[in-house]
């Protein structure tokens, strides 16, 4: 469909996206995690796109299996949400995905 | 106002109360923080009272100037949001506040 390619080239041409929410504080983690490691993710505001937001909400679960925000890419890998990305973090994991995907 | 005297109604008659939305995963945190601690919190829903959610929403801001979720009360007090809770917590305060309000 037009909006999974869209997903596609999206994630394909950014080393690390981000689909969130602007009033969402898991979203909000998330981002600010990456700038700290000095990485300036490719954010998709959902609730900014009016009813393509959710198109692309119903989208991004029928490629990865998760409906909720935030949604995270590296290097076009599925990251998962808030807690999985912070999760890797945790186990030193992060860095090494982002310096392999050209983010850092 | 209506609205003010049902949030001033509410927050006398129940210990602990927490404004919340149900998709929103800082409104989950704070409320199994509670339920771990043997609380058992009068739960408002916003997204669930359609548009008088946005217009609880606004009186709880008149009233607190708190405009996020969750929004927490303990014994009629403001206490704000997740992650204030959460400090209270880790400060050793938040057990003897539930207590002082007969919640636990
Ligand atoms: N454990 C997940 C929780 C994700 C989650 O529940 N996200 C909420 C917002 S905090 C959500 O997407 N709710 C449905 C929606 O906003 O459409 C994570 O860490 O990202
Ligand atoms: N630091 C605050 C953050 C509160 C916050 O930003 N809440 C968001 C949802 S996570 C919110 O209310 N956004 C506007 C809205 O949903 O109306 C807390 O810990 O509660
Ligand atoms: S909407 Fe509150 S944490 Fe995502």
């Amino acid at each position: 469909s037009g909006l999974e390619e869209d997903v596609k080239k999206t994630i394909g041409e950014n080393p690390v996206v981000v689909y969130s929410k602007t009033w969402c504080s898991y979203s909000s983690e998330v981002k600010s995690l990456f700038k700290r490691l000095g990485v300036n993710p490719h954010v998709v505001e959902l609730d900014q796109l009016g009813s393509q937001g959710s198109e692309l909400q119903k989208t991004l679960e029928s490629l990865t299996g998760q409906r909720t925000v935030p949604n995270v890419f590296i290097g076009s890998k599925h990251i998962g949400g808030c807690s999985d990305t912070v999760k890797l973090h945790q186990q030193g994991k992060l860095e090494s995905l982002l310096s392999e995907a050209g983010a850092v």
